[in-house]
């Protein structure tokens, strides 16, 4: 049986796709079968995979939509992990979904015959707390919380976490906190350490600031740009260490 | 009658409130009466300027609740210019306004009264294409979109572009595109070049790439965190300089 783990943050630009594209490649290498899961509308995590969401016969809104299909829709992505990919259409699905039955919990009833073809199913989830970001969370067993090491991000934590403690509280028991997932921390500048160390300071010890720092380098959107995880295009850069010590983590239950 | 302009963009992290902060304060300092909307439910404008968002008696939540009430919800920002602050209760307005009538022209109509008491009303977006962005469109005489100059955000325009254009057919054809702002143009990689000039090959002439172009610099976030806008923090800046520019050439009608 599968572990599902959602990686959100209702602020923007922090590393959501990155994390989550970069740590399914790890858990992949690792021998873990994966499956990373597109709920934005953007499709951030569909392109940097090397598809054209465009060109998608069917993507996660069809699935959606019709509460089943999931196996059909899953494409391999550039790097060999399975994807289940969105496209611009999901916008809508938010909109659909606010008068729909058990409208939180259509994903888990898509993803619940999946769960025994993977190890891992890892959702990139947009940067809103809307009824998307909300199926994610009712069906996820922990949540990945990625942080930018900039002032912003830092005060946007507070609202994330009430936000699950909610979710935890009124429809999944399960949902735990795995982490904050420091990311762009910029060694050049004292800004970055000093967010860094108030993250640990507000919210260490209830919940993990996690020590795989990742730090921020350009190598990541050039990764991006041409569909290849950080661990196969910079192999030795520091940020790519950060994410395959994650996923070792993650493999060996530390989180 | 004051210009409306929406700082818009479903992709995260590009720099939308550093822009509608920076761009306020630089337009202020040129004797514009300038007043900002922040609506986003994560606050970051309200945080920038100063002001803590629990603290609020009313926020604007309440405003588009009443669908009156903003000249008492006003507040001064910690740089001296008008703000209509948001908390995390303005997350509720997306839901609750689903099924109001003229959902969509709520922010429309509690902007009108003050309309004669500013010259610049900036709206600070959240990032995603939901009801309260879509209230901000209704109600603006033009949009600005600030693209990070990385691949995903690049990716993410045509997206922004295409519902710029159905807002202006469906519901308001004064709408125009003020043009795409690049922003965290890192000068030392060659990303940020193949990008931004990817951008123009794409978009232009149909839609202006500013040369107003904003440098990454870590001067940003450090002045976010003060609540001070860059012109008045590190007034040497390039990045300063492009915010100075951009408010010049919109006072001069450039844009
Ligand atoms: N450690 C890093 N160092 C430098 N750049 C990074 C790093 N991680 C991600 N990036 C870049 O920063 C930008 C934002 O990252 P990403 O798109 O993954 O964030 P996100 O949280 O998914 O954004 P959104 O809120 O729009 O979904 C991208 O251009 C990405 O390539
Ligand atoms: N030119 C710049 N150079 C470096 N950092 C910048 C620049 N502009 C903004 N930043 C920083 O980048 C981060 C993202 O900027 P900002 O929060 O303004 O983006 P946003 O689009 O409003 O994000 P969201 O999508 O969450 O609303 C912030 O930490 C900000 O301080
Ligand atoms: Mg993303
Ligand atoms: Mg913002």
């Amino acid at each position: 049986m599968s572990r599902i783990i959602s990686i959100a943050n209702h602020k923007g630009g922090v590393g959501k796709t990155t994390t989550t594209l970069n740590l399914a490649a790890a858990l992949s290498s690792m021998g873990r079968r994966v499956l990373m899961v597109d709920l934005d509308p953007q499709a951030g995590l569909t392109i940097a995979s090397g598809l054209e969401p465009d060109a998608l016969e069917r993507s996660i809104y069809d699935v959606l939509r019709r509460g089943e299909g999931a196996v059909d829709t899953i494409v391999r992505s550039s790097f060999g992990v399975d994807l289940l990919p969105a496209n611009i259409d999901l916008a809508l699905a938010e909109l659909e979904l606010v008068s729909a039955i058990a409208r939180e919990r259509r994903l888990a009833a898509v993803l619940a015959p999946l769960r025994d073809a993977y190890d891992d199913i890892l959702i990139d989830c947009q940067p809103s707390l809307g009824l998307l970001t909300l199926n994610a969370l009712a069906t996820s067993d922990g949540v990945l919380i990625p942080v930018a090491c900039e002032y912003l991000a830092l005060r946007a934590v507070r609202g994330i976490l009430l936000y699950v403690a909610k979710v935890r509280g009124q429809m999944n028991s399960q949902l735990r906190v795995l982490g904050l997932l420091p990311t762009m921390f910029d060694r050049r500048t004292r800004h970055a350490a000093t967010t860094l160390s108030q993250l640990k300071k507000e919210f260490e010890p209830k919940v993990k600031v996690l020590n795989h720092v990742v730090y921020r380098s350009i190598r990541f959107a050039e990764s991006t740009a041409k569909g290849v995880p950080i661990i196969e295009y910079a192999k030795a850069l520091p940020g790519a260490d950060a994410y395959r010590n994650l996923a070792r983590d993650l493999i060996a239950g530390k989180l």
